[in-house]
């Protein structure tokens, strides 16, 4: 008994916001104004959930740590963990393919480990010693989240392009203590009135 | 080990029994 485990996980998986899609390198990237209200909006969500949220997690580039500045002061006093893992990348050729996306066979090989290195580390159920249940949030990327959520659900990894996530908006899995996953909502951004939602 | 198609209860290789 004492080695099961006995409380729930809820991962909240957030995509960035809106950024500068003309930055030459990840650093000019930064989020735009609307990008920024996107945050706030998610901010706010997530704060009036009125959940007791544990740690936020955020990739470690500009625009999700953009993304995790302007959520974390709607939750004062969260721990923050930068990960280099939840990067922005090509995690398996997609099936059906798409013709204006196609990275090499290299960028596969080296994000798809890297991506699933991160679906390893935080997607699974409690650790033994884990008494409540608790909620993380992960602010990361389109691809990522995408990934994660077909490997969870146990669907063809290849599918993952099959589905669309607007700028800010939540996913939420919860894993059980027995394993089994619930996808509860996929892209949620229906807090945001519609002329704030974008995707790209 | 999950029949074809089944639901591969130690996904996360956290499964107790294993």
């Amino acid at each position: 008994e004492n080695k099961k485990p006995k409380a729930t996980r809820h991962i909240l998986l957030i995509r960035h916001s809106q950024y500068n899609l003309n930055g030459h390198s990840d650093k000019d990237r930064t989020l735009t104004g609307l990008g920024q209200e996107q945050a706030e909006l998610t901010g706010q969500r997530l704060a009036t959930l009125g959940l007791k949220y544990d740690v936020l997690i955020h990739s470690s580039m500009t625009r999700a740590v953009e993304t995790a500045n302007i959520i974390s002061k709607y939750i004062p006093g969260i721990q923050r963990v930068s990960c280099d893992l939840l990067r922005e990348g090509a995690p398996i050729e997609p099936d059906p393919p798409i013709n204006h996306w196609k990275p090499d066979s290299v960028q596969y090989y080296e994000d798809g480990a890297r991506i699933e290195a991160a679906f390893r580390r935080y997607i699974h159920r409690a650790e033994t010693n884990q008494l409540e249940d608790t909620y993380e949030i992960i602010i990361c990327h389109a691809n990522v989240i995408r990934y994660f959520v077909c490997r969870a659900l146990q669907f063809p990894s290849e599918g993952w392009l099959r589905m669309g996530l607007n700028h800010g908006s939540i996913t939420w899995l919860t894993i059980r203590p027995s394993g089994r996953v619930i996808l509860r909502t996929l892209g949620d951004s229906g807090f945001m009135p519609p002329e704030k939602v974008t995707r790209s | 080990e999950p029949k074809k198609g089944g639901w591969d209860t130690n996904w996360d290789r956290r499964e107790p029994a294993f």
